[in-house]
């Protein structure tokens, strides 16, 4: 098809990030990445 | 996680709340309907129950492991978290797993290279041992989708984990859908023998062709074949790859008279939700006017017997090709469903015939439309980077036309991995659309061809219609009529329209990925794509803090319509009894029968400090006393007596 360049939208910024990812660049330092611990869980761990 | 306190209900209730993006609320939805149809999980909107999981948009994607019976419990699916397995992957957290990366027995298959983790992230990879976590007695799983990926935490370039078996270096990590191990784990935790939405599945490779029979009625039988005259010569389960297997059911109409008919009913089947999709793929080698219709057998007290309802003619012309094929239901009792093969042209041929085969009957919404990507296999090497197929314009129910763009060898920011966009089309004669298009939802989805429907692992991304996103530093907005925002274009049929901008992603799929499972089979690839109306989602969901009395029943005085807790305190029933469940924070919470009361942390300081230091005041007050006491009697003695020499 003879398109013109028309503006694309790439979700996720055309990144294959990951959620580990996501979260590093968002400034999370969650257990294990994506983990909410609890206190007592936190003391566990 | 090991302990029945960290289990949920297998029926979950569930807030979203209003900052979710609307494209995250749909693709939840999606995530929940994969949950119903693999497991025996179910998700209903929160009326009152004492704990639910509340789906947010926190500044990333992240969970607790188990039900914590906090309330309220919060899980994030934030910006760049709106894809299914990412759902799934916080879901099954918030259902009490772990990461597969931390199970006891990891190092025995895989390897930490502990030198290329970033600094202080190696607690990280820290394990549990079997007396916190067990693995359910399933084996370890790469092909997980609770496993790290291969570089998760690295300080490099180097990769933080290394598979001792080296052909699954490049599947951990995979965020497509559910593994067969994710599955097992799942159902067994919670004790689930079938999934919810599930009905039946048939690939025809047992000899008891999964319990459907030859219909009464009818002249002719259908046979389970390996190869029919005049095709197909091979199943499309296993494309007759393996020895000795490899069925399919055929009607040989080629030898039927005309006006004979041969039907095959599926075994009796039990609908809760009232509809259901059929899919199946069907191969026509017969005679041009020969048809296969589709009816449900539907059983009642007034028809024990069953009464046969018509739903569609399967429009196909004949063709040397297993096409896949949709059929929606609405069954609300106890059903069959029933192919009707007829042979309506005339005169006997050595072959040809109908051939159905990979059955697949469950209780959920059919895809829309499907597009055949033929050849995909040679075009993933062939194509050049940057160059799309174009799939048809397909319009949806609300009357929008849409297509997809797809490019087998990815753009120029990511060659070599498959890039999906989509994009609205105006077609000529289109009228009575809102622009800019609202809230539609277009989802993309790459067809896992297994013939299990609960063993697919569909790879898919989904974008929604945002009508107030606007096309970067112009006025004109993104989603409007693609007359005003976008060229006319020609499609190799001549057909001219309108291309709208696109929005996509340019990593959907890896080709190691694409080339794995059944994503192509025969060298084709199937793509199902859907244009649902999410507009709904907008709308806030009911919650704690805007609901008062969450649970009513009217005809009854011994309910929580009589009761009113304070301060987003949430009324249950407990063993027939209203009570408040009260909310509580890190540091705090509510108490009392209303939740009227606030206690903390500080609070519990102030009155142990005040508790002891007024012991500590009457303490010194009683020893003051005490002195006193003993001091004035000494004191009276001495005063009292008369020392003298009585020796002297």
């Amino acid at each position: 098809l003879p398109t013109g360049k028309i503006t694309d939208h790439d979700v996720d910024g055309g990144q294959d990030l990951d959620i580990f990812d996501i979260n590093e660049a968002a400034g999370l330092d969650l257990f294990e990445g994506d983990i909410v611990l609890d206190e007592r869980q936190a003391r566990n761990s | 996680i090991i302990g029945d306190e960290y289990r949920w209900p297998t029926v979950i209730p569930y807030v979203l709340e209003d900052d979710l993006e609307i494209n995250a609320k749909g693709v939840i939805l999606k995530a929940f309907e994969q949950y119903r149809l693999k497991s025996c999980i179910d998700f209903k909107p929160w009326s009152g129950e004492a704990n639910y999981i509340s789906i947010f948009k926190g500044s990333g994607c992240f969970s607790s492991v188990g039900n914590r019976r906090v309330g309220k419990q919060r899980l994030s699916i934030g910006t760049n978290c709106d894809r299914i397995a990412t759902i799934e992957h916080e879901f099954l957290h918030a259902l009490g797993f772990w990461h597969e990366q931390s199970r006891a027995d990891r190092d025995d298959y895989v390897r930490i290279m502990w030198d290329h983790i970033s600094d202080g992230r190696e607690h990280n990879f820290n394990t549990y041992n079997d007396t916190t976590s067990s693995s359910l007695g399933v084996p370890y799983d790469y092909g997980s989708m609770m496993h790290y990926s291969k570089n998760a935490f690295r300080n490099g370039t180097e990769p933080t984990i290394v598979t001792k078996i080296p052909a699954f270096s490049d599947v951990i990590g995979q965020r497509m859908e559910f593994s067969d191990s994710d599955l097992l784990k799942l159902n067994r935790l919670y004790n689930c023998t079938q999934g919810s939405t599930f009905l039946d599945s048939c690939d025809f490779e047992r000899e008891n062709i999964c319990g459907m029979i030859q219909g009464p009625g009818d002249e002719q039988d259908w046979t389970r074949e390996m190869k029919a005259t005049g095709g197909p010569d091979t199943d499309y389960s296993n494309l007759g790859k393996c020895n000795g297997s490899g069925y399919f059911m055929h009607f040989n109409t080629g030898t039927a008279n005309t006006g004979d008919t041969a039907l095959l009913e599926s075994r009796l089947l039990y609908p809760k939700r009232g509809y259901q999709c059929l899919q199946f793929f069907y191969y026509n080698s017969a005679g041009t006017s020969d048809k296969l219709k589709i009816h449900v057998r539907e059983y009642n007290s007034t028809n024990p017997n069953g009464t046969l309802r018509f739903i569609k003619t399967i429009d196909s012309a004949p063709e040397r090709l297993w096409q896949l094929h949709h059929v929606s239901l609405d069954v609300k009792t106890k059903f069959r469903v029933v192919f009707e093969g007829s042979k309506e042209g005339t005169g006997t041929t050595e072959g040809g015939g109908l051939s159905l085969d990979d059955i697949n009957i469950s209780e959920t919404t059919c895809p829309e439309f499907v597009w055949r990507v033929k050849n995909f296999s040679e075009l993933m090497t062939t194509t050049p980077t940057e160059k799309p197929i174009y799939s048809p314009p397909f319009t949806s129910k609300e009357g929008y036309s849409f297509q997809m763009q797809l490019f087998p060898n990815g753009v120029e920011s990511n060659p070599g991995e498959i890039a999906v966009y989509a994009n609205l089309v105006a077609l000529e004669g289109e009228t009575g659309q809102i622009w800019p298009c609202p809230w539609k939802q277009m989802t993309m989805m790459l067809m896992d061809q297994n013939p299990h429907i609960q063993k697919r692992m569909n790879n898919q991304r989904s974008v929604t219609t945002d009508p107030n996103r606007k096309i970067t530093e112009t006025d004109n907005f993104f989603w409007d009529d693609p007359r005003k925002v976008g060229p006319e274009v020609t499609a190799p049929d001549g057909l001219k329209y309108f291309q709208g901008p696109r929005a996509g992603t340019p990593v959907y799929l890896t080709h190691l990925r694409a080339r794995s499972r059944d994503f192509i089979k025969n060298g084709d690839a199937i793509f199902l794509l859907s244009m649902e109306d999410v507009s709904h989602l907008t709308e806030s969901q009911p919650t704690p803090a805007t609901t008062v009395h969450p649970v009513t029943t009217p005809s009854s005085n011994n309910n929580c319509s009589s009761v009113e807790c304070l301060n987003d305190g949430v009324c249950v029933m407990d063993e027939g009894i209203p009570s408040c469940r009260c909310v509580v924070g890190k540091d705090w919470w509510y108490y009392g029968d209303r939740c009227e009361r606030k206690g903390s942390l500080m609070d519990k300081t102030i009155l142990a400090l005040a508790s002891s230091l007024s012991v500590l005041g009457v303490m010194l007050v009683i020893t003051i006393i005490s002195v006193i006491c003993v001091k004035k009697k000494y004191k009276n003695r001495d005063s009292g007596g008369v020392i003298s020499n009585t020796y002297a």
